[in-house]
C-alpha cells in the first residue's frame, strides 16, 4: 500500500498544471524511494519526467512497487477541491484501483478534513530508455526570464533557434511578419548576486517548437531557476528542481531546413 | 521550414 503525506497540496496542483496539457493519462510509479511519473506526449515529441523523493513528504510509506494509473484530468479536478496550504495525504491499496486523497485544513479556527476518492486505471505505457548524455552546453537562468522569453517569441513565430556560444545564449524567432532575438550574456553578475550561469564545451545551435517550451514554462511556479542542457542534434533537457523533487522535460529538436 | 523529429529516434522505446 501507499501512504504519502504532503505538507502542502499546492505542490501537487502545480505539478499537475505543468504536466496535464502534455499527457492525459500516466502511471505514478510508487516505490520506497518516492513517486515517479514519466510519459511522452501523443506526438512523441516531448517527454515529461517528475520525481518526488520519499524524503520530501511529511510521512511516506510504500511497501512494494505500485504503479498507479491516473487520468490527469480527473486528478486535476480532485486537486482543485484542495486549498493550496492544505495538508494532502495520498493513499492507495495494493490492488491500485482507487486513489484516496485527504485534505486537512491548517487553519486554527476549525478542523476541516475532506476526503475524496478517484478511480485508477490500467495504463500500458511505453518505457523509454533515456541515455546518459554529456551535454555540450548547460545554461541556468531564472525560470521567470525563460518563461518571458518563450512567451514573447511565441507571439512572433512557431519555432525558436537557441544558440549557445562564447557570447552567451541567444533565442531567435523568425516569424512571417516579424522576427526577434534575445541575447543573454555570460556576465550576468552586475549586482554581485549570481543570477545564472552558462557552461559550454562547444557551441550549440538547436531549433525547437515554441508551443512545447511555453508549456514547459508552467513549471516556473515550482522553481525560481531552470536549467537547459543542450548538445547538437539531441533532445533538449529542461530541468526544474525544487525541495521535494524535480520535473524534467525532454524535447526533440527540429531538424533540416 | 525545419521538420520536427521525434524522441523515439533518440531514445530506445521498449
Amino acid at each position: 500500500m501507499l501512504e504519502a503525506k504532503l505538507s502542502e497540496a499546492a505542490l501537487l496542483k502545480r505539478l499537475l498544471d505543468a504536466v496535464k496539457e502534455l499527457v492525459s493519462d500516466a502511471n505514478f510509479e510508487c516505490n520506497e524511494e518516492g513517486i515517479q511519473l514519466q510519459a511522452m506526449d501523443n506526438s512523441h515529441v516531448a517527454l515529461v519526467s517528475v520525481k518526488l523523493y520519499a524524503s520530501g513528504f511529511k510521512r511516506y510509506r510504500c511497501d512494494r512497487p505500485l504503479p498507479l494509473g491516473v487520468n490527469l484530468g480527473s486528478l486535476t479536478k480532485v486537486l482543485k477541491c484542495a486549498k493550496d496550504d492544505d495538508i494532502c495525504t495520498l493513499k492507495a491499496g495494493d490492488d491500485a484501483d482507487i486513489l484516496s486523497l485527504t485534505y486537512e485544513a491548517k487553519s486554527a479556527y476549525a478542523d476541516r478534513i475532506a476526503e475524496y476518492e478517484m478511480k485508477l486505471m490500467d495504463i500500458d505505457a511505453d518505457q523509454l530508455g533515456i541515455p546518459d548524455t554529456d551535454y555540450d552546453a548547460s545554461v541556468t537562468m531564472p525560470s521567470s526570464e525563460f518563461l518571458r522569453i518563450v512567451r514573447d517569441l511565441s507571439l512572433l513565430g512557431e519555432s525558436v533557434r537557441i544558440e549557445v556560444s562564447k557570447e552567451g545564449i541567444r533565442f531567435v524567432s523568425d516569424g512571417e511578419a516579424a522576427n526577434g532575438n534575445i541575447l543573454i550574456k555570460q556576465n550576468a553578475e552586475a549586482s554581485g548576486k549570481k543570477k545564472g550561469s552558462i557552461e559550454m564545451n562547444s557551441a550549440v545551435t538547436l531549433t525547437f517548437s515554441l508551443k512545447y517550451l511555453v508549456n514547459f514554462s508552467k513549471s516556473s511556479s515550482l522553481s525560481k531557476k531552470v536549467q537547459l542542457m543542450m548538445s547538437n542534434d539531441v533532445p533538449l533537457l529542461v530541468s526544474y528542481a525544487f525541495n521535494q523533487g524535480h520535473i524534467r522535460y525532454y524535447l526533440a529538436p527540429k531538424i533540416g531546413d | 521550414g525545419a521538420g520536427q523529429s521525434r524522441l523515439d529516434s533518440f531514445f530506445g522505446v521498449s
